[in-house]
Formats: C-alpha cells, sequence, structure tokens
C-alpha cells in the first residue's frame, strides 16, 4: 500500500518506519526540517511540507495515495490536514487525537480510526501493573484478557502441564521459542529461558503468580 | 495496591482513572493546578506538588506506595522523579520515556518497566492499518500476532466453520459475545452483530478477508 504519514512525532516516527519495515511504500510529511533530517536516512521517502496546505499535498502526489495518516497533536493542523486528505480523495483516512473530544470530532468528520497511543497505553499499563512477569496484554472483554509472560528463572525446566490450574480460568495458549510460535503446546514441554508463554483468562486469574 | 502516578498527561490520566476502577488506591499528583482541578472529580486522591521535591513527595506519603510510575515527558524532572522514588524506598518503579535513549537511561538507572506509549501504538498501528476490520492487535513474534476482528455485516448469520482454511495459519482462538469470553467455540455457532472475533495467525495469513 501507499501510505501517506502526516506529521512526525515519536508515533508518526514509529509507524512511518513500521510500516516501511513491512514492505509498504511510506511517505512521510513534517514541517520541521530538523525533524525531516533526522528522520530522512531511514526512510526512503519525506518531505518538509505544511500539511494544511492542500496544493503542497497535491504537488507531492498524495492525491495517489492509498491511505493517509494524520499523526500531528495539534488540534486545528490535524482537522485541516484531515479535510485536505478528504479534497485529495485519499480513500482511507486515520488520524490521531489528542483528547475524547478530538477524537469525537474526528470520527464525526469521517476519519475511519482515530488512535489515542497515550490513553490507550495508559489502559494497557493498568492492566499490566497487576502482571509482573507480563511484557505485553491484550484486553478481551472488560476483564479478561491475553497476556504475553517471560518465565521466570524458577520455571526453567519445568513442564507446561504444571502450570495449569484446574480452578482457574486461565489457560495456556501458544508457546512462543526462537519466534516460532506453537499453539496449543504439548504439556509435556519443558520451559526454556527466552520462552514466552501466551496466557489467556480472567484478569484476576492472569494475575496469580506462575 | 497503593500506586503514586507522577505526573497527568494524557497516559497518567488515563492510568489512574483505570487503575482506580480496577480498585487499586491511586495518588496522582502533578504541579499544574489547573491539572489537578480538572482530574479531581473523577479520582480519590490528587495532590498539587512538584515531583522532583523529595520531601514534598515523603509529605505526600509516598514513601508508604507498592508503586510508583512516573508519567512525564520532560526528560530531567521524568529522571529527578524516579530518583526520588528510590530514595523514598518505593520497591517498584516505572516510568515513561520519551525516546529510547531516554528509555536505555532509565532502565539503567533501575526502573523496572519502561514504556513508550507513542512508539508502542506506531508498532501497533503499523499492524492494525492491514487489518481492516481489525479492533485490537497483539504482537507475539515478528511477523505472527492475535488480532480481534468485528466482523463485516456481511457475515452475520455465517458459521465459524465457513471462516475456518486450512491452507492459511490463521486459527479462531475465542469469541466474545455481551462481554462472555468463549474459548475454542463450537464451529456450527453463528456470527451476530457486536461479536468479536478474536484469531492468532501469520500476520500475513491475518490480512485475508474473512
Ligand atoms: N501544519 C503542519 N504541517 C506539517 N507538520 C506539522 C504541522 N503541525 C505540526 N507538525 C508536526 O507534527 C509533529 C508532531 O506534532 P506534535 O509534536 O505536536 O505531536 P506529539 O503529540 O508530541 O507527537 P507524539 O506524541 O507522537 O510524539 C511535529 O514534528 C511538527 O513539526
Ligand atoms: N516537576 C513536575 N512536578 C509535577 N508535575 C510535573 C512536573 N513536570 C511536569 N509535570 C506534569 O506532567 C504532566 C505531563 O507532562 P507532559 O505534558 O510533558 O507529558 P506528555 O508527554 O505530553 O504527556 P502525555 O503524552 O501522556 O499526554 C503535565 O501535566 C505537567 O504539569
Amino acid at each position: 500500500m501507499q501510505i501517506a504519514v502526516l506529521g512526525l512525532g515519536r508515533f508518526g516516527i514509529q509507524l512511518a518506519t513500521s510500516l516501511e519495515e513491512e514492505g509498504h511504500e511510506v511517505l512521510a510529511i513534517d514541517a520541521n526540517e530538523t525533524v525531516v533530517q533526522n528522520i530522512a536516512p531511514r526512510l526512503t521517502k519525506t518531505a518538509i511540507a505544511d500539511i494544511t496546505d492542500e496544493q503542497a499535498l497535491r504537488d507531492l502526489g498524495v492525491a495517489n495515495m492509498d491511505v493517509g495518516v494524520v499523526s500531528t497533536a495539534v488540534i486545528e493542523a490535524n482537522v485541516l490536514a484531515v479535510m485536505n486528505l478528504q479534497l485529495l480523495e485519499v480513500p482511507t483516512i486515520y488520524a490521531k487525537a489528542q483528547s475524547s473530544r478530538h477524537a469525537t470530532m474526528l470520527s464525526r468528520i469521517g476519519v475511519q480510526r482515530v488512535i489515542e497511543p497515550e490513553k490507550e497505553g495508559g489502559l494497557r499499563f493498568a492492566h499490566l501493573i497487576r502482571l509482573p512477569h507480563a511484557k505485553d496484554y491484550l484486553s478481551l472483554s472488560r476483564d479478561y484478557g491475553i497476556a504475553i509472560y517471560e518465565p521466570p528463572p524458577r520455571l526453567y525446566g519445568v513442564s507446561l502441564e504444571q502450570l495449569d490450574d484446574d480452578g482457574s480460568t486461565r489457560r495456556l495458549l501458544m508457546l512462543v521459542r526462537d519466534n516460532e510460535v506453537h499453539v496449543n503446546p504439548v504439556r509435556s514441554e519443558t520451559i526454556k529461558a527466552a520462552d514466552l508463554l501466551i496466557f489467556a483468562g480472567e484478569d484476576d486469574d492472569l494475575t496469580e503468580t506462575l
């Protein structure tokens, strides 16, 4: 896909570099020359432009792109940039919001996905705080989720079946070893350092010590 | 747990409110009076203080807390606040970083977990961009993940077994309906609006249209 990233704060920079690593064609735009110079070595196509300037975006070929992501925080520039993408008829438009009010406004003007990384990070970390060995967490419902665990050293060499607990909703879904994912791993398998254990369960059960 | 949140930006505010909703005792601190006044109605314990002032934190009882989270962006205040938490012997210290260099610095001075919400959000959204119906995504390895799908209307009434594809690594792990999670759901079950489908698979297979 051809994707324009408008605004290169921390979110925009990570998004642009990850998308390019995944094989997409990325055009990364920012008005700040220093910002663009710093990231230019890591990206194929960058440009210094004001994203509130429709003609500037047109000159850069943004009208031909599949997706536009507006990733500046400043509300006025952000909303004007969204409107420019619509004028350029970019079919898919996503934007970062800096508050719930801003998020609602963006949805109303037709942004298909609104991202609030700080808010989502705060929600996710509130779950992670209760899971000392968890590396990451995905919420599935109000009180149920998936947690990725790095096993503590005392579990090395312990078999997976010793982790099972019939009284608990916690279930081992997968084992990740050497970047390979094993779904419903064999219970006699023993845990190694650098393994990742993927559990699903009610949040309270996920907090149980392994 | 008793948790002190130092710095009430978007991340800190969401973290403090989510932790309190989960039943923890939260003390939310910021130097900016307006910020604290705005959030005070939503939280039990808030305080106006400079987190770089060790005595101020001591007076607030932070030394008795289980966890301290430093969630300001400004590097100097952030690092000084971490050091204060260490002087107050708070056993578990987490902090938000605003760059990889800042993150490395924090790990070196003993912060047990470093959070970079904008960077993590950028990584996650780079995956989500390729998954039009996905609501959220969790990366398990370099090219394998778990995606939460909201089924499009054309799938309402379709049975789950029609989603299976033996040529693909994509597998349906769970169905979420009415806030209840069903692991390995019965394949004859039919999809309803408001269901969530939880798939695991290689990223390329997750992009296949349902
Ligand atoms: N009109 C504009 N045209 C182009 N770039 C812009 C414009 N307005 C702001 N930017 C750029 O957007 C970038 C990100 O904006 P800002 O720093 O406000 O967001 P942020 O919320 O701090 O980002 P993040 O949280 O992702 O780090 C900055 O590099 C800035 O130069
Ligand atoms: N020394 C300090 N003592 C107390 N609070 C502080 C101090 N320094 C900064 N803060 C507070 O930290 C809060 C968040 O800081 P800042 O806005 O720099 O972070 P941010 O990265 O924009 O946050 P977010 O991305 O989570 O919205 C602000 O409300 C600010 O008042």
